[in-house]
């Protein structure tokens, strides 16, 4: 069955783009098929995958403002949820594609207000179930913010990740993104669990990484002992962490995942290690 | 006279609280009277001085949302700009104090958008004034977006500072931003220039990040040669760049600046000539 996995963290630049295409290339070199689904008008998940959405060009007579006919991007689909999303689905190396962001994408908060609450956060779960039967994975890489997109994400998603800095002030906005998980499982998508933390940028010689390390664990292993029904009840710090790496910089400036621009170097690694670290939580139940 | 300054990037997590704190404090230092303005809801900027906006506690009866008869935070002052700042200013050490956030800005967008737009975005200016005896240089904290917030940092700034990360993916947001400040200077605030980039989180030793230091500082200089009437026209990427020091991520969670925490590491060397370097561009005119 398509497992379906939003990586949010309404704090901005802690690794969820970085996270999203190259935890998906691990996948994908490990026997999955993956599909990215670019949830954020920036559109850098599509730009690190080889995707211009710059280049796609103004839309045809009568198309612009969500009149299209044929999907080009996320954008349509959320747009129009009756829209089949495969054509804009670009395959980008084996076993993974993108299902591209555009700009028009910043609208669509304003566009989709229009609808009823209920109905405007489960556009992107309508549509990802008409391609239920090409996927293994889908993993959504959300916008730095709690908005309609990223609740789209998390409607759509089976599970979360949470990319982040193992650093002080990024610990500050953690409750407040598990209370919006919290919120939107209760109300609109009971089975949404959280996996846990990527650790992201992460500097393993520093004490006070260690430390924010060690309180987010014992959070997470508090709010399993409590046996209490939350999503996180079952979430943990994912390993390994993903070391701070220079090549996982550069590599979107040339449209590739870390395996195709550098297979063997420590980003390359780590990710494909945390890609072994997922499926093994997916095997375990 | 009064200098005031935005440190904005829509971008997150590329260093502008980080870079408004610490400059703040190594202005300071420098014999400058400083007020650091925090408009982010997040409230990052507060808390690293010592604040706590989370302490700030519930109103009192009547003065919730924006029926304060007295300003105890940044909130306060824009809601009603006819409220002294004063009572709301905090000094936290020699000739640096604070006018710090609350978690209530992040409904301030709504609130203010009831004014007419010339309106809501002259906020911060009015109350400002206010206080320009009392202060050589005022740094404004903006949060990562475009919205009512940063727009009153703009329109209360005579200069622009640009945190931010020598990374391909960094530059994507950089020309919307200076858009954004055109668009700003032309319509509300025609003195508002752009100082240039402050480059935090640095890697000295990276091609890639010499590159795109490359491509910033050519794209800055063609800007100057064309004698185009641009706010960026004598903006430059500052020196010296603020390496990467996992000190800068330590002081915050104990309330401090660098200079307060570790005054001899990179991270306080750094912000330390960085600091006179823009007393010197001052200096200049
Ligand atoms: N492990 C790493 N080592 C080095 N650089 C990294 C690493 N992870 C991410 N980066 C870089 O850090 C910056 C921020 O990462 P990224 O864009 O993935 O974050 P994000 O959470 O998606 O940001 P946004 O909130 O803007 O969408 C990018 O320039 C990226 O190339
Ligand atoms: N030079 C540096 N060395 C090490 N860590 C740094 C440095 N500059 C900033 N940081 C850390 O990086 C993270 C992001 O920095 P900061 O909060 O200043 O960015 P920001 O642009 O204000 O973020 P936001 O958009 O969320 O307001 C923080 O955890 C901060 O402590
Ligand atoms: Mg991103
Ligand atoms: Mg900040």
């Amino acid at each position: 069955a398509m497992r379906v996995v939003a990586l949010m963290n309404q704090k901005g630049g802690v690794g969820k783009t970085t996270t999203t295409v190259n935890l998906a290339a691990a996948l994908a070199d490990a026997g999955k098929r993956v599909l990215v689904v670019d949830l954020d008008p920036q559109a850098h998940a599509s730009l690190h995958m080889g995707v211009d959405a710059a280049s796609m060009g103004p839309r045809a007579e009568g198309e612009s403002g969500g009149g299209a006919s044929r999907a080009r991007s996320a954008y349509d689909v959320l747009w129009d949820s009756a829209l089949d999303p495969s054509p804009a689905i670009l395959a980008v190396a084996e076993r993974l594609s993108v299902l591209p962001a555009e700009t028009d994408l910043a609208g669509i908060e304003t566009e989709l207000s229009e609808l009823a609450p209920g109905e405007r956060v489960t556009r992107l779960r309508a549509a990802l179930a008409k391609v239920s039967d090409r996927f293994d994975a889908v993993l959504i890489d959300c916008p730095p913010s709690l908005g309609v997109l990223t609740l789209n994400g998390l409607v759509a998603a089976d599970e979360v990740l949470i990319p982040m800095q193992a650093h002080f002030l990024a610990l500050q906005g953690v409750s407040k993104l598990l209370e919006t998980v919290q919120r939107v499982g209760q109300a609109l998508n009971p089975g949404l669990s959280v996996l846990g933390v990527v650790l992201c940028m992460h500097d393993p010689t520093s004490t006070h990484v260690k430390e924010v390390v060690r309180d987010m664990e014992e959070f997470f292993a508090a709010g399993s002992a409590s046996g209490q029904e939350t999503p996180w009840k079952r979430a943990r710090v994912l390993q390994p962490p993903i070391r701070r790496n220079i090549k996982l910089a550069e590599c979107p400036s040339f449209g590739q995942t870390i395996f195709q621009y550098a297979p063997f170097c420590p980003g390359a690694l780590d990710y494909a290690a945390l890609g072994k670290a997922v499926i093994g939580m997916w095997a375990d139940g």
